[in-house]
């Protein structure tokens, strides 16, 4: 089964990053080959698996600006299946600089299309917003999954975040699919929590994963130690959601 | 003493929205003639007023790319002496529209300018990252606050964001200051809120606010009642730390 996924949503702090880290590294511990691109400028994937993105000279900006050749921007993590595509604040000048460029929307896919035998899941981490670099993720992902923080705020931008995604569908990836809908920060104690995931549920109802991230502290801390939280704390209830929904996805990678 | 504030972080989810919408209302209950300006596509800041953006035709958009004079899209709100200048998702076209304007950064400053002498405090509320949307915001503003999250991910990014607001003064707004940065979602109960909130004070010693924002329910609760925190739960811990935020302020403007 060989998938692209993009983990996008424009509202700010929802925990894309910590997802994208987080999934891809359960999925590589099962052996299975993944590959993580940190398509954010603000790079906290990449310092979230510890490498220092101010001392990186290539970088996936290269590649997609400087045609520099993928396999020499592949870097090695602490988890032998999982590798990682770094990025840095370079990153920021491609948002303007791609704006006059003929296939603006589709040089990650055709960065990527030569690794596509390599690796059976690539997990994308796409910023805050749903500009250029969000959208070259989403042309060229198989599917997206949106998480969603169980706040007032997140519920707001969807719809604009659904319509983007059904753009692209019709101009730019028509296999384009909605991978799930991820509630993350799930606070027990509060009844915001349960308030925004009961509308989430009425409004997406089989689409959102059956797994649900719980706030955990540590899921806060591992990326000060630059590990993934199955290497940081593989005992925790935030290692013990991500490894959920790691097996949620690899059963949904059967279906098809 | 009249002041422009910036309330910007491309960091995601720091708290800059809860921020601008509190820290504005807390000052006008004190009858200071207070604008919040929702310079957001995701126009959270509309929304936590209480108004929905998709119902508005003429927003900030309209005034700055369309000339509609400014006074046509200030709203009144529940509180006598807040005003607001609402958005909504039009404002994503400004980013790219903006591009190959001549004086694009300085739009939003002299949009405002004719609004300087009806508000003591404008407060402008930013989106999650430093394109042309906050960099006209920086251009208009005398000074900026700078949330931070108490988490490790919030530290990566401020050397890019110092970065862009040296490029401002140099450049754009020689007389923008830094106001101060403000602790948010501080959580006493765990260690990472602590050692976070340690390493700001001691890198940015005296430029950080007394006032530290706790985590704190209300908060998040009140933007789905669609009003701010002074008027949903005047009493709670959250109201608390803003209205002692907008007393540090309002402090600040008196020394200069
Ligand atoms: N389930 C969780 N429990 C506790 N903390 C979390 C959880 N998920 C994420 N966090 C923390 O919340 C903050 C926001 O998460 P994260 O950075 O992953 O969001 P994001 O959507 O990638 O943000 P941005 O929009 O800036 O890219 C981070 O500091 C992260 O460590
Ligand atoms: N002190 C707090 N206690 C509890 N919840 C908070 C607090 N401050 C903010 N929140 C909640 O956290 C979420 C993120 O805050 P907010 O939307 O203000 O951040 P932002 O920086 O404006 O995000 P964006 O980058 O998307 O613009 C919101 O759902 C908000 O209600
Ligand atoms: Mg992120
Ligand atoms: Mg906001």
């Amino acid at each position: 089964m060989r998938k692209i996924i993009a983990i996008a949503n424009q509202k700010g702090g929802v925990g894309k990053t910590t997802t994208a880290v987080n999934l891809s590294s359960c999925i590589s511990v099962a052996e299975i080959n993944t590959l993580l691109v940190d398509m954010d400028p603000q790079a906290n994937a990449t310092s979230g698996l510890g490498i220092d993105p101010r001392k990186l000279e290539k970088t996936i900006y290269e590649s997609l600006m400087e045609n520099l050749d993928i396999n020499e921007i592949i870097h090695t993590t602490e988890i032998p299946f999982l590798k990682l595509i770094p990025s840095n604040i370079r990153l920021v000048g491609a948002e303007v600089e791609l704006v006059n460029i003929e296939s603006r929307e589709k040089m990650l896919r055709s960065a990527l299309s030569s690794l596509k035998d390599e690796f059976e899941y690539i997990i994308i981490d796409c910023p805050p917003s749903l500009g250029l670099l969000t959208l070259n993720s989403l042309t060229a992902a198989d599917s997206v999954m949106i998480p969603i923080q169980c706040e007032y705020y997140a519920l707001e931008g969807l719809s604009h975040l659904l319509n983007t995604i059904r753009l692209v569908q019709k101009h730019l990836n028509p296999n384009l699919k909605v991978e799930g809908i991820l509630l993350t920060m799930y606070d027990r104690r509060l009844n915001l929590s349960k308030q925004v995931s009961d509308e989430v549920k009425s409004y997406f109802q089989s689409r959102v994963f059956d797994t649900c991230i719980h706030r955990n502290v540590r899921l806060g801390e591992a990326p000060s130690h630059g590990k993934p939280i199955v290497l940081f704390d593989a005992v925790s209830i935030g290692c013990e959601n991500y490894m959920s929904l790691a097996k949620e996805i690899l059963n949904n990678g059967k279906e098809t």
